[in-house]
């Protein structure tokens, strides 16, 4: 009788590399970013989430070692045996790949020039998911290497093997069985990117919001950095308050595991006490490890003694760990140590003077103020202050989203800072230059 | 065909016997395994690489057990031989 294949019964795997080739051509970043791409190719057919981590308890460690190194496969210097990984399962190192230190590890060289590690760890966390060994030569899990599969960018399994994970794991649920695989080749040599997660990874569509007319559906301070969601999308700045890019990033390509449905969030926040980000939709509730969903959710808001119908905002008070939400003209006020309300609430009305009493969105800042945001405007509340600052209202996306006027909206022209937004990367618009206001976008 | 040389039988065997085709030799035995059992293992690797399955160590089987490859073995290795009474 024939046992049951190994397999992961979680769907969200941490890895991380541990150690790197010594004197290899390829960096660091640039091993990384193979990593990241050869776990991508089976991720985005199955429903499983690989996401990096930097400590040391990843599923999947990945190693560069060198000849015995505490498994039953010692390496044997270049040639011969360049690499293996564990199946799942119980023992310590299940799921862990390990790579031939010694080996000639290349990146787009020709073939006779070292060995490709894109193609070696595609198949290695073949077997890191579960999959073993075959016969069939158009499969990645053929034994015997092959010499380089294709561009990390482009590179679709053979249908054998997207079979075989399927039998494993099921469908992703926005992946096609009967499509077929992508063959193109590249038409050039390009640099390989940073892994997308770190940017958005797709042009958004054409329904896309503007960011300078957009009345946002939650705020929230990530990562020392600004979002701004609305709708399907979501707008990013960095900690000196400058846009990433004009355009919005498209919310389920960055926040994996967010049913593909939700056409928005009500709010966002970063938990204080262990930094996990917490997203609220109506009834239900997501809490992310990083950009990756965390097993068992969503769960209903009543775990935070919220009533059913959700909350308008979310504003995470870093002093006391505090996290208060905002719902029609009420407010409550959550203690994340002891993870439940605190008593008298909800309260009416916001805590501060002069702050709207029903809000869209809130968000607490690095300058240690809170910041309110309704409609177009924003209000500020500083630092132990009991009040909005005088002068608030503010329009939000002049102040935040580098928009010159805002109510011209996208059809303003010329009214916006965005020079650069729709020219090649590493140009800017002269004209918006000189008028010191500019926004410029990478897209590469 | 020519018969193989001493050297690429013993790397032949070793290597048989690392990615799961023959039982890993005795080292207290030190000996080779008799000729059906090799020749059966060498025309399963010889099916599983996509070579012809001559069960015969010849050189185009010599040449893809040189070719870089994968650690794990490609199937489970056989069980402990059962002892006789």
């Amino acid at each position: 009788q024939a046992p049951a294949p190994a397999t992961w019964s979680k769907r969200n795997l941490s890895w991380r590399v541990r150690t790197f080739p010594r004197d290899s051509p390829l960096g660091r970043d640039t091993v990384r970013a193979l990593m990241h791409y050869a776990l991508k190719v089976w991720g985005d057919i199955t429903p499983l989430n690989f996401h990096e981590v930097a400590g040391s308890s990843a599923d999947i460690q990945i190693d560069f070692s060198a000849a015995e190194h505490n498994d039953p496969f010692p390496f044997d210097g270049p040639g011969g045996t360049v690499a293996h990984a564990f199946l799942p399962g119980e023992h310590p190192a299940a799921g862990d790949a390990h790579f031939d230190a010694e080996e000639a590890w290349a990146f787009r060289a020709a073939d006779a020039h070292g060995v490709d590690l894109f193609s070696v760890a595609v198949h290695e966390f073949g077997h890191a998911i579960g999959l073993s060994h075959v016969a069939t030569t158009q499969s990645v899990m053929q034994p015997y290497y092959q010499g380089p599969v294709g561009d990390p960018l482009h590179y679709g399994l053979p249908y054998a093997d997207r079979v075989r994970a399927w039998q494993l794991y099921g469908v992703r649920e926005s992946v096609s069985p009967t499509a077929q695989p992508d063959t193109r080749e590249p038409g050039g040599p390009r640099l390989l990117p940073a892994p997308p997660d770190r940017r958005p990874s797709a042009p958004p569509g054409r329904d896309v919001p503007h960011r300078c007319s957009a009345h946002f559906d939650a705020v929230a301070q990530i990562r020392g950095e600004a979002f701004f969601f609305k709708g399907r999308y979501f707008w990013r700045l960095t900690r000196d308050r400058h846009l990433v890019s004009p355009q919005p990033a498209q919310m389920h390509r960055f926040w994996r595991g967010l049913p593909a449905q939700l056409d928005g969030v009500d709010a966002v926040y970063e938990r204080a006490t262990d930094h996990k980000i917490v997203f609220f939709r109506g009834d239900r509730y997501w809490v992310f490890k990083d950009t990756h969903v965390e097993e068992g959710f969503p769960r209903p808001v009543s775990d935070f003694g919220l009533p059913p119908g959700g909350v308008d905002a979310a504003l995470s008070w870093a002093r006391g760990d505090k996290t208060y939400f905002f719902k029609d003209q009420l407010f409550w006020r959550f203690d994340e140590l002891t993870r439940s309300m605190d008593p008298g609430h909800p309260a009416p009305g916001p805590a501060w003077g002069g702050v709207p009493r029903t809000l869209d969105a809130a968000m607490r800042w690095s300058d240690g103020a809170a910041y309110f945001f309704r409609g177009a405007d924003y209000w500020k509340v500083p630092d132990s202050e009991p009040a909005a600052v005088p002068g608030y209202p503010q329009p939000t996306a002049r102040d935040w989203l580098a928009c010159r006027d805002p109510q011209a909206g996208p059809g303003g022209a010329g009214t916006e800072g965005e020079a650069g937004a729709h020219a090649p990367a590493g140009r800017h618009d002269r004209s918006r230059a000189e008028d010191g206001f500019q926004v410029c976008a990478c897209s590469s | 065909a020519p018969a193989p040389r001493a050297e690429d039988l013993s790397s032949g065997v070793a290597w048989l016997g690392r990615f799961g085709y023959l039982r890993p030799a005795d080292p207290a035995a030190g000996r080779l395994p008799a000729p059906e059992e090799l020749a059966e293992a060498l025309a399963a690797m010889q099916r599983f690489a996509g070579l012809e399955a001559t069960g015969v160590l010849d050189a185009p089987t010599l040449a893809r057990m040189r070719t870089p490859r994968c650690s794990l073995p490609d199937r489970p290795g056989p069980g402990p031989a059962r002892r006789r009474r």
